[in-house]
């Protein structure tokens, strides 16, 4: 059947590979963070270890919450606070055996999510886009 | 068949209607968009003028591109600049007695699509957190 198509594919076959996932290190400091989100044109990116061990994930909204004043956004705090202080983590993660379906369920609500091999070595992202894709061309429309 | 579920649905069944959507106005300027984008914690949000007509989209990561210096994120250029400078006006727009197909194939690229009626009016928007709720629960995993 057409559904067919999609059981096949796992979460390997989608995946963006980690040399492809623009990230920040959790020893980074926010203005760093900022910049590496404004430059990528990102929304939001992981946070990863020199052992590329996952941390978690930092976005632009959360920075920007975290040094919101009274008055207005206080852009001089954003040397003084860490990556580590503020960055999400509680994240889903998926593992490249991992079937699409319970891909899907995970992206309802996340826009990507971290996929990571058994020894908990980052691979890379599984993003809302790419199974979009992959849901229209199977025809389930 | 599963995929029946899918088709039955139409756009204005899934809209988030407009009174529930954050928006800026054409005339603000990017201190209050980015303070508005920042508060309601969305990452993108519809421009619209008094007359509830859609002009365009302001996000993050665009505001804070058009700031960006050679060395530093310039945030005192924020009050001078305006929305409607910088908005990304080339969107696709949906109506709300469009097909689900139609949806799934433009939200492939676009975290979420503007709904209008036929006067133009904006009524909502459709993102991919609705389609992929739909789609999971059809079944088509
Ligand atoms: N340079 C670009 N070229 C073409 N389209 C672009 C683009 N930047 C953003 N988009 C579009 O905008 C969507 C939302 O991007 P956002 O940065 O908020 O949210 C992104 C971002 O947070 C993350 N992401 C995607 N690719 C990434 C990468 N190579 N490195 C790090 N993070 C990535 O995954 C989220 C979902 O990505 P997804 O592709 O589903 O959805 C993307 C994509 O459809
Ligand atoms: N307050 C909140 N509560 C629960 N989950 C939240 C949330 N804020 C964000 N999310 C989650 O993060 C996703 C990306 O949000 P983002 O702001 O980048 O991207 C959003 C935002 O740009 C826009 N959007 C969604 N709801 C909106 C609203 N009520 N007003 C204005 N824009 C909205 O549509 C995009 C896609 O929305 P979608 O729901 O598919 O996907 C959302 C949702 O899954």
């Amino acid at each position: 059947t057409r559904d067919g198509d999609l059981m096949e594919t796992s979460v390997k076959d989608l995946l963006i590979p980690s040399e492809r996932v623009a990230h920040v290190q959790v020893t980074n400091n926010l203005e760093h963070a900022l910049l590496v989100l404004t430059k990528s044109g990102y929304t939001a990116i992981p946070v990863l270890d020199p052992m590329y061990k996952l941390h978690g994930l930092i976005s632009t909204p959360v920075i920007l919450d975290s040094i919101l004043g009274l008055q207005r956004i206080e852009f001089e705090m954003l040397e003084h606070k860490k990556v580590s202080e503020i960055m999400n983590i509680n994240i889903p993660r998926l593992y490249t055996e991992d079937e699409l379906n319970k891909a899907l369920e995970l992206l309802i609500d996340h826009p990507f999510v971290c996929v990571e091999n058994e020894e908990g070595v980052f691979e890379g992202i599984l993003t809302r886009r790419a199974i979009l894709k992959e849901v229209y061309n199977a025809g389930v429309g």
